[in-house]
């Protein structure tokens, strides 16, 4: 028996949100420890790292692992109907071909359940390696969502540079160039609207607007995004789910010039 | 224009 229950039943609505347009299927691997979901998309361009763990659940057992294929988009449609002070819980039997979503509303006057079919998805297990990342930059999210946007108009690559003084954003196309330079604050009100810059090297990298700008559909998790870089290694953007966990993106760099 | 890499060969499959 597999049940996991989450009163902030809107997290779960806004992790869809930001994995649906990356991943058309994907297998939620349940355990003991909590839920994992990884998966690249279909170019081999990005992957999608997202951990729950079971602490952050309200009410969680899962009696033995079970992997669950789902179809990202018909999930999403389920996780629609939800309100967003729904509470939310997912279950399923020990080889079930199908799980449950259980919605109910705060005064818990209104139930409803939803059945999906699983599907069988053959992805492999992916190990990601321990990196040292030369740069490890912290901003808001809601800025860098900015960001990627405004420069996405300039061209389909975005070239993130960091060094010491701070973190620069630059596009270039037909129409111009774009920069946009953020420094190192000093003391702010919330430590959320910080930019903190951990850099041991400089590194330079390119990125395409479009993957950038899918992983800012995350926004709504966090108030705060980290960057990892380091040369020739895929950019890792973080968002932390509240207490429960965290959805990592990894992307590719674009090479050469 | 730069060409896009690939993860392939990142991550190794368990």
């Amino acid at each position: 028996m597999f049940e996991a229950r989450l009163v902030q039943g809107s997290l779960l609505k806004k992790v869809m949100e930001a994995i649906k347009d990356l991943l058309n299927e994907a297998s939620f691997d349940c355990a003991h420890s909590g839920i994992l979901l990884q998966a690249m998309d279909n170019s081999h361009v990005s992957l999608v790292s997202l951990n729950l763990r079971k602490e952050g659940f309200d009410k969680y057992r899962c009696d033995r692992n079970i992997v669950m294929g789902m179809n990202l988009t018909s999930m999403s449609k389920i996780l629609k109907c939800a309100s967003n002070d729904d509470i939310i819980t997912m279950k399923a039997q020990d080889s079930a071909d199908t799980v449950t979503f259980v919605f109910e509303s705060p005064n818990q006057e209104k139930v409803s359940e939803y059945e999906m079919k699983l599907m069988n998805l053959d992805q492999d297990q992916l190990g990601i390696p321990e990196t040292e990342y030369c740069c490890i930059i912290k901003l808001p999210s809601g800025e860098f969502a900015r960001i990627c946007r405004d420069l996405s108009q300039f061209g389909e690559s975005i070239v993130i540079s960091c060094t010491k003084e701070g973190v620069k954003f630059s596009a270039a196309g037909d129409i111009g160039t774009a920069n946009i330079k953020l420094a190192q604050t000093g003391t702010v009100d919330k430590e959320e609207d910080a930019v903190i810059v951990d850099m041991q090297e400089p590194v330079t990298l390119t990125f395409s607007c479009k993957y950038l700008n899918m992983f800012t559909k995350a926004t709504p998790l966090s108030p705060q995004v980290c960057l990892s870089m380091s040369p020739d290694v895929p950019l890792v953007v973080e968002y932390k789910i509240g207490e429960i966990g965290h959805i990592r993106y990894y992307l590719a760099p674009r090479i050469g010039d | 224009t730069p060409t896009q890499g690939r993860l392939d060969g990142f991550f190794k499959v368990m």
